[in-house]
């Protein structure tokens, strides 16, 4: 009795009851290792850790909690051991069956144990049982998911052969989300990066996509899907070339019948970006060289700044500094009349005391709603639009609505640990 | 070693005579049934901590739960009651099926049929289904653990005896 407590009393450190009243671990941080003695022997131990590596990303992305691989500690700290054994295994209490049937079991306190008379494959194998699939429905126990019976669900009990899309869906994403809250976090960036494509019939079509840069990497975000791109977060010099590898400060797309240029903000310094070359101009075809400061680009805008966007209906480019904003003509290469000006002065609130004040981490003009947003931390805040004037014509110019949270209305980007980028 | 001869492992070849035992009856089916839970929930935190070295596998344990029966004189009275019993048992175990069948996506017969016994021989996590809520678990233990600390504190010379021996 006195060891059963003593477990449980060290159990209760690592878990307590989520806001929902359900157990869950009590830190967001987690710490897992293959154990040495449970190897499998079908699969080479690099292809083992790589595989549950993979897996641990996988819960990464869709919940705030983050995985990292600990071979050094002594093994009572890590949180999640895993290991293959068969019949009488890794001093377990359940036998495992032989080959059929059950393949695996976990248990809350963290140990995840694989039947290695099982045929365990690594991913797209297209025979045996996938490791993976089975490594990421383990995971879901071990962070206190219990069996879930319905179709396409990560959780069913019963093994289905894996199919080539094997992702978390919506419905199991909010299960580990109820658990343990959404993501939340401030980005550096938001933008809607336009590209222009050839049909087969020759017709040029104008595309964009969405993306949230955070820091040293970056996400895709499909509106259509309400999520990230599978995979993601990307460090920001596998799909940015040249530009600051910690990241940057904004993000511009100058788009008019006379320009079409974009332009990454980092400091007192911005780079023009080459989207026929994908990588930043080191010279462009106006003999500019980059990096250029901000006051040679944009007299009279004062660097560093918070960020920026730019408004295609004045053609001006805003940027945020602080609690000023300074609106810059394009055409005219320099401030606008009266600028910078006080953003409650800009951007008024619809509902008084509902405002940003300032410091502004992102502002985005989204193509998907078209409406200008501006974030801070983990809320933003909507740009009133002609369209919502012609409906409420009460509403100030430019006012800004009422807040709301990031994270409902753009879903699941979530970080993951930095060792988890590269797996 | 699993014996194999390519490169890759691509024909590693498992030992046939370790395989799980296949589903085939009523009897396997009840262990199966209550192995995962559907029969009455487990209790998955307690099995894990429950002492190895003097307790036999669970699912060992239901085996022979299943198979032991009494071998007490039937009187009228025990013999209605045993009838009674089984039937009770029996219409757990429909019960319990049912349920499988249910959440499985299957036809719902209460009826061993085969569209069952593929389902319960797919394979599976070993986590039960149905288990017994944790809160319940542990509020139970943390009572254990006043009675333990008393047991401490008046018998301290024991203890440490005991923890030496350990």
């Amino acid at each position: 009795k006195r060891h059963l407590a003593v477990l449980v009393s060290k159990n209760r450190r690592k878990r307590d009851l989520s806001g929902a009243g359900h157990m869950a671990f009590s830190k967001k941080m987690l710490k897992w290792r293959l154990m040495g003695e449970g190897y499998s022997s079908q699969l080479t131990v690099e292809e083992q850790r790589y595989i549950f590596r993979l897996a641990f990303r996988m819960w990464s992305e869709v919940s705030p909690l983050e995985f990292v691989e600990d071979i050094k500690s002594p093994l009572e700290d890590v949180d999640i051991r895993l290991g293959f054994g068969t019949g009488r295994h890794l001093g377990c209490n359940q036998k495992f069956d032989g080959t059929g049937q059950e393949f695996a079991h976990a248990w809350f306190l963290g140990d995840i144990h694989f039947d290695d008379d099982e045929h365990f494959t690594a991913p797209n194998a297209g025979s045996g049982i996938s490791l993976l699939k089975v490594a990421v429905h383990e995971i879901g126990h071990v962070l206190g998911l219990p069996h879930i019976y319905r179709p396409g669900s990560i959780m069913q009990p019963s093994y289905l052969p894996q199919e080539s899309a094997f992702e978390m869906d919506w419905m199991d994403r909010k299960a580990i989300q109820h658990l343990y809250g959404g993501c939340k976090g401030r980005f550096n960036t938001v933008f809607d990066w336009i590209r222009k494509e050839k049909t087969p019939y020759g017709e040029v079509v104008i595309r964009f996509n969405t993306y949230f840069m955070r820091d040293g990497w970056y996400w895709l975000y499909e509106n259509r899907n309400n999520r990230t791109r599978y995979g993601d977060p990307v460090a920001l010099q596998i799909g940015w070339h040249g530009i600051p590898v910690d990241g940057v400060d904004a993000y511009v797309h100058v788009w008019s019948r006379k320009r079409d240029a974009v332009y990454f903000f980092k400091g007192i310094q911005f780079w023009r970006y080459d989207n026929e070359n994908d990588r930043v101009f080191r010279k462009d075809s106006e003999g500019h060289h980059y990096p250029r400061l901000i006051s040679e680009g944009f007299p009279g805008v004062s660097s560093p700044i918070d960020t920026a966007f730019y408004d295609r209906r004045d053609s001006r480019i805003y940027f945020f500094k602080s609690t000023l904003v300074y609106a810059f003509d394009v055409e005219a290469n320099s401030l606008a009349r009266g600028f910078p000006k006080n953003i409650r002065d800009v951007f008024p609130p619809v509902v008084s005391g509902d405002h940003p004040d300032g410091n502004i981490d992102a502002a985005y003009f989204s193509y998907t709603h078209n409406a200008i947003f501006l974030l801070k931390g983990t809320r933003f805040w909507q740009v009133v639009g002609s369209r919502d004037r012609w409906r409420r014509p009460f509403l100030p110019r430019n006012g800004l609505l009422p807040y709301k949270e990031v994270d409902q209305h753009w879903f699941d980007i979530c970080s993951v640990h930095h060792t988890a980028l590269k797996l | 070693e699993k014996l194999f001869h390519n490169r890759d492992h691509s024909d590693v070849q498992t030992v046939n005579s370790h395989e799980a035992e296949v589903i085939t009856d009523q009897r396997t089916a009840e262990l199966f049934l209550s192995r995962y839970g559907f029969i009455k929930p487990v209790n998955w935190e307690e099995i894990r901590f429950e002492d190895i070295s003097s307790s036999g596998d669970f699912l060992d344990d239901l085996q022979a739960s299943i198979q032991e029966g009494t071998s007490v004189p039937h009187s009228r009275d025990s013999h209605n009651r045993d009838a009674y019993n089984s039937q009770t048992e029996n219409q757990a175990f429909i019960s319990a099926l049912k349920e499988f069948q249910r959440v499985s996506g299957l036809l719902v017969t209460g009826m061993f049929d085969e569209a069952t016994k593929v389902a319960m021989n797919r394979p599976r996590c070993g986590v039960p289904d149905k288990e017994i809520d944790l809160n319940t678990f542990e509020n139970s233990v943390d009572s254990n653990i006043e009675n333990t600390d008393s047991f401490n504190e008046t018998d301290s010379n024991n203890t440490s005896e005991a923890v030496q021996r350990r």
